[in-house]
């Protein structure tokens, strides 16, 4: 079994808000 | 919110794959002087109505052939390539009576669509793209993303088609600083695009900001990894690739696809699925398609092997026709139906 870490499910919109534009 | 480690598909399986799951439903020859290299289904517009039809690629035309009956085909267009030979067919969803082609020697040097003028029914051409083009896919929405040139100096632009066949709208995406080597879209999330890099990065895009959102490492056991298919669900994007440059190992044989599951806000990854030859099946990929749930390889020693990625086994294999090996392998994207190509131009559509 492997730990893949906190999951988000709205990791999409998450990102894209921290991305540089 | 942990994930079983690695499964091993098709090993013992030499008793579990069912070769009646691939039936034959018709088949056809183009007579062409020049070597088979795609083979593609597309909606075409006949008099008012859609119909699926086939298209196969040669080096020096690409044909369309529509249904005469459940068992025979009529080829209606050609488009004829005196130039540039025909690399590849990029099959783009929600377009129809349009046939896009990738174009090149070694590598692609032209993206071209293929379309009738809708007078007098007249083949022609429209070139979309030129350059040192990397990688190119066809996605929904009447849309083509190209990625053009290497590391810093890398272009990814995504077009949306007009009705003519010509470019409507172009947009950027944010290079990731190293070649890209294949694209796929994100089912399940609309404006998300990955793409795999030369250096085993998958990068994540938003196809509607053109950011850049995410790079994630993933194993160097395998270099440069097609993706064939991606897919987000409960918060973890499931991930298909090939390793068209594995080398065999004497525990797995030859791995040929690869289900890998990353949690994009971490970057962190893990395979869950590697799908192998059954035992007694030598070879390594030539050429692979998935669609859904069903992965399908040309294998080196001409063979046809298709995995079910839910049931994690390869459930049929198809030994070459005619003592010809197969050299293509497409599922239909008009239908459920597997088609395979042989190089002397020798169609076969089965059902699976």
């Amino acid at each position: 079994r492997a730990d893949l870490g906190p999951i988000s499910l709205n990791w999409f919109e998450e990102l894209s808000s921290e991305a540089p534009l | 919110h942990s994930i079983e480690q690695t499964d091993v598909a098709g090993l013992p399986a030499q008793d579990t794959w069912n070769p009646s799951s691939l039936q034959l439903v018709s088949k056809f020859k183009n007579p062409s002087s020049s070597c088979s290299v795609d083979v593609s289904a597309v909606w075409w517009d006949r008099a008012g109505a859609k119909e699926p039809c086939i298209v196969t690629a040669c080096e020096d035309v690409v044909s369309l052939w529509k249904p005469l009956d459940a068992l025979q085909w009529e080829k209606v267009h050609t488009w004829h390539f005196t130039e540039v030979p025909v690399l590849q067919i990029v099959p783009v969803p929600d377009v129809y009576s349009l046939i896009c082609v990738a174009l090149g020697n070694l590598e692609i040097r032209e993206i071209r669509a293929l379309l009738c003028s809708s007078g007098d029914e007249s083949e022609k051409q429209v070139l979309l793209k030129s350059g040192n083009i990397k990688a190119v896919l066809g996605l929904t929405k009447r849309r083509l993303v190209s990625s053009i040139g290497t590391f810093c100096s890398q272009q990814v632009q995504i077009m949306t088609f007009a009705e003519d066949g010509g470019s409507k709208d172009e947009q950027l995406l944010m290079p990731p600083d190293e070649t890209i080597l294949t694209f796929a879209e994100v089912q399940g999330i609309q404006d998300a695009l990955l793409g795999t890099t030369t250096v085993n990065n998958i990068v994540i895009w938003n196809l509607k900001t053109g950011q850049l959102l995410k790079k994630v490492h993933v194993d160097d056991s395998y270099q440069a990894s097609v993706c064939h298919r991606a897919y987000s669900e409960m918060g973890l994007l499931f991930v298909v690739l090939s390793h068209p440059c594995a080398k065999e190992s004497q525990a797995f044989g030859s791995p040929v696809f690869q289900l890998l599951v990353i949690n994009p806000k971490t970057a962190q990854s893990v395979g869950v699925l590697l799908c192998c030859l059954p035992q007694g099946q030598a070879g390594r990929l030539l050429e692979g398609d998935v669609k859904d749930h069903v992965a399908a390889a040309v294998l080196t020693s001409g063979t046809i092997a298709v995995w079910d990625l839910t049931l994690g086994h390869c459930t049929a294999l198809l030994p070459p026709v005619s003592n010809q090996n197969w050299s293509l392998v497409k599922w239909s994207v008009t239908d459920s139906h597997l088609l395979a190509g042989q190089k002397d131009g020798n169609i076969f559509i089965y059902r699976y």
